[in-house]
């Protein structure tokens, strides 16, 4: 099924909130595919979830998990 | 494990500022002390409980809006808590949800409690699912214990719990290798004749007094039955020589010959009794100053003053009794501050008062018996007719769970 806006902006608002996508400092709001791709992986990774780097059913369902307010740390770089 | 920061000291206060609405308060501070619990066990950290003022990490409940904090909550499910890293102690946790304890249902704040300390403490999320620093809820577990990543993470931080590395211990050495040999216990004393062995204000404000293998509570009204120390204080042998309970620490240390002991409440502390190395033997009495938060220990006609959480230098200890207590004999039998905030001194069958600039009040000594025991005045003739040991005092002891329990309260 295809993702509506609604879910794609949920999914990138979590990434943003959690730490696994950074807004530039030039303040522009759309994120580079390949960007969001990135940190969906890192997210799936650090989630023991099958790295894909594509928003499916297993990842969303993940982010709606209850949760700390905190940031993640993980990245590539933290994760090796 | 990830490191965001670390306190400089190693024994916290905190302050629990409300509860959520839907757990009764009494489950709730149990679920939030043993949060604190599985941090203290693993690394060499105290935390102490405090109601008023302020606090080093401070725990408190709000919803989606609050005056204190920016970082509001989004209501039921998704974010459960936030927690500022060191040294800043907050804690937040979101008043919207379904708080529990002991059940699958809803949000144990136990264990998120735990994790949100975690962060106060200094730890970041782990890549752990299964560790207490994950990110994401993984539910309530009954038998809930600390993953080894969060053990690692914390002992990064303070370094592991052991003996050897408590700051606080360094005036004593190691652990006794020899068991204590139970002996039967002497004679039942008469608490209106003799010699005290200590007198103590104890934790929730009651008055202990202690004499050969028994201890019996004190109050404006009367004096509760005898016990046997080991009874309430297991593992602890009579004939004491000093107590002393810190309303700083909540530590209740006991000396007899050159040996301490430490409860927190009736619970001895781990690796205790340990042996007294900078401290002479054989101590007559102890005393916590709530003025300048120090545990003077006394001796003949000497006293060491000392810090329970610095490192404390004796060399300049013992120093005579009257320099400091002016009035006040030597050879004591004990001593305390009392709820009055007075110190008193007893020796033998009577017991001195210090004002507040440390003087013997006028009119002291007076009688203990009369006045602290609530025996009446003797006369010359019924003096003799009174023992150490007698048998209508030998019939007052009380051993059943409902007095046991009125002293445990």
């Amino acid at each position: 099924r295809a993702l509506g806006p609604a879910e794609k902006k949920a999914a990138v608002d979590y990434l943003l909130q959690y730490g696994y996508l950074q807004k530039s400092l030039e303040g522009q709001d759309d994120f580079r595919p390949e960007d969001i791709m990135e940190a969906l992986r890192v997210f799936q990774e650090a989630s023991e979830l099958p790295v894909s780097g594509q928003l499916d059913d297993a990842t969303r369902a993940h982010m709606k998990q209850p949760r700390c307010g905190l940031e993640d740390p993980f990245n590539q770089k933290t994760l090796k | 494990y990830l490191l965001l920061g670390r306190w400089r000291k190693k024994h916290l206060t905190f302050r629990i500022l409300n509860l959520p609405s839907r757990l009764s308060s009494r489950t709730a501070r149990a679920a939030v002390h043993q949060a604190f619990n599985y941090w203290s066990n693993v690394a060499p950290l105290t935390f102490r409980e405090v109601q008023a003022g302020w606090a080093d990490i401070r725990l408190s409940f709000h919803g989606r809006q609050s005056p204190y904090c920016s970082n509001k909550f989004d209501g039921p499910g998704r974010v459960l808590a936030h927690a500022d890293i060191p040294e800043l102690g907050s804690v937040h946790f979101d008043e919207d949800e379904f708080w529990t304890e002991g059940t699958y249902q809803g949000v144990n704040l136990r264990i998120i409690a735990a994790h949100e300390l975690g962060h106060a403490l200094g730890l970041g999320h782990s890549r752990y699912t299964q560790a207490l620093m994950a990110p994401v809820y993984a539910g309530y577990r009954p038998y809930f214990e600390l993953h080894p990543d969060d053990v690692a993470g914390i002992q990064a931080l303070y370094g592991k719990k052991s003996p050897e590395t408590k700051d606080e211990e360094k005036e004593e050495t190691e652990v006794l290798t020899v068991p204590l040999v139970p002996t039967e216990p002497s004679p039942m004393p008469n608490p209106c004749s003799g010699e005290l062995d200590a007198m103590m204000l104890g934790p929730h404000g009651k008055t202990y007094a202690f004499k050969g293998d028994y201890v019996w509570t004190v109050t404006n009204s009367g004096r509760g039955p005898l016990f046997r120390v080991s009874a309430l204080w297991e593992g602890l042998p009579g004939n004491l020589d000093a107590a002393v309970y810190s309303p700083r620490t909540q530590w209740i240390h006991f000396f007899k010959g050159d040996k301490v002991w430490r409860y927190i409440n009736f619970k001895m502390s781990p690796g205790f009794p340990k042996k007294l190395n900078r401290v002479e033997p054989n101590l007559d009495a102890a005393l916590y100053w709530p003025l300048n938060q120090k545990v003077f220990l006394f001796k003949g006609s000497g006293y060491w003053q000392w810090d329970e959480l610095a490192r404390t230098d004796f060399s300049r200890y013992p120093k005579p009794i009257k320099e400091l207590f002016t009035g006040v004999p030597d050879q004591l039998s004990a001593a305390m501050s009392w709820q009055d905030g007075r110190v008193y001194f007893f020796k033998g069958k009577e017991y001195w008062r210090l004002n507040w600039q440390l003087r013997v009040e006028k009119g002291y000594p007076q009688n203990i018996a009369h006045n602290w025991m609530h025996c009446p005045l003797q006369t010359p003739a019924t003096i003799s007719s009174v023992g150490d040991e007698t048998a209508s005092v030998t019939g007052t002891i009380l051993s059943t769970p409902s007095a046991m329990d009125s002293i445990m309260d």
